[in-house]
């Protein structure tokens, strides 16, 4: 469902640092992919090229189909609103916005009734155990709160792919086993397909396969 | 060195919620101190109080023979800047600054000549694996390496007490491992206090005491 062709992702400092150097993958529909790697292998811009959040040097994705390169950058938000969702390492949520209207927001594109929406989001913020903490801000949540609020998030729209960055690394050992489980029952039961960025062993052992990054480039696929 | 007598802090969402529920911890001067928890269980909130960065609503703090309640805001700010290092949950470097310029800002406070203060700061960033990243910025670093330039500003002023709070949660085993033993290390051969909120096993196994938090409480301390 998820193809990437070749993809070259530098940054210019000087000299040419490749984030992300030759990297070709496929992922499966209801696949779950776990990508592992060091700290400032790449992994966080390989996500951001799969999600088209950013734009490769060179190289191609295509999702369902759809190849990124003959998307205008309207054409890639439409996508990834329809398409995608999104766990980030640093969480983006809206700030403005309560607990319960981040999760909504990706389910307002769709032609969905309000109470239908609203009462979506309310369920998935009860699966992630903040069904307490629907009307905070995101200010007014700790930091594996907001972590929860982005993971229902990203799960709202039924996404053809939920791409998550480091989704459980503010969590105790508790939550994030409930994390796993989460992600691992609905890969099982609804065919979700997962490209999930983690150094949590929960995770990767959940994960159908894990693909190993090292200095950009894939080192192995296990 | 670190004294918290009676503290409490609550937040008023239609109703209290006790973020930190009449807790009071004593930190001696070389220990090394973790504190573990659920999310959401007040483990930010406490540490926010134990650096001054918020006021409780009763009880007091007290460093080095200094209570918080008798200093005013700019009181606090002098004695953070003096006495304190931080990690923050979301990091909180200076987005305009460099790596290196993030990590020597609070040496800029001493009577430190500059290249002495330059030189330490690079020592430090070579310490925690940046030292190819000196000039980088913020935006243009990793998770990970944004992670690593917290931690390594949090020791540039060889504080009374450095108060982190998830300091590893962006990081491969390998550079957690790292970090764990140079925090290690730090308290061993220097004498360093530290106060670390933390799910990292590697760390509360280098940590002398264990504190435990449920619901803005201390559960237990080993
Ligand atoms: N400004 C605020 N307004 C309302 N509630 C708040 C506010 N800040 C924190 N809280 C609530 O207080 C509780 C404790 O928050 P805190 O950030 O200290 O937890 P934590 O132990 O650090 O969690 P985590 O491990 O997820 O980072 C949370 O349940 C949170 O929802
Ligand atoms: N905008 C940028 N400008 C310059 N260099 C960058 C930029 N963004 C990332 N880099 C560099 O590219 C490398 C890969 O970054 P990336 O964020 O993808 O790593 P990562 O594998 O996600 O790391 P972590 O596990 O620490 O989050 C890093 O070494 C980083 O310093
Ligand atoms: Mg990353
Ligand atoms: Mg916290």
């Amino acid at each position: 469902i998820l193809r990437a062709v070749n993809l070259n992702k530098a940054f210019f400092m000087g000299e040419a640092i490749y984030a992300v150097n030759n990297v070709s993958l496929t992922v499966g529909k209801g696949e779950f992919v776990a990508i592992v790697g060091p700290s400032g292998s790449g992994k966080s811009t390989l996500l951001s090229l799969l999600g088209g959040l950013d734009r490769p040097i060179s190289g191609d994705v295509i999702l369902d189909g759809q190849r990124y390169s003959k998307l205008s950058e309207n054409g890639l938000a439409l996508l990834r609103r329809r398409h995608l969702g999104f766990v980030f390492q640093f969480f983006n949520l809206i700030p403005h916005l309560s607990a319960l209207e981040n999760v909504a927001l990706p389910m307002r594109f769709n032609r969905l009734a309000r109470t239908a929406v609203t009462a979506r989001a309310q369920e998935l913020l009860e699966t992630v155990g903040l069904g307490s903490r629907l009307r905070h801000l995101p200010l007014q949540l700790s930091g594996g709160e907001q972590q929860r609020v982005a993971i229902a998030r990203a799960l709202a729209n039924n996404p053809a792919v939920v791409l998550a960055d480091e989704p459980t690394g503010n969590l105790d050992s508790k939550t994030r086993e409930e994390m796993a489980s989460l992600f691992e029952k609905l890969n099982r039961e609804q065919g979700q397909t997962f490209v999930v960025v983690t150094h949590d062993e929960g995770l990767t052992g959940c994960a159908h396969r894990v693909i190993h990054m090292r200095d950009g480039q894939i080192e192995k696929i296990a």
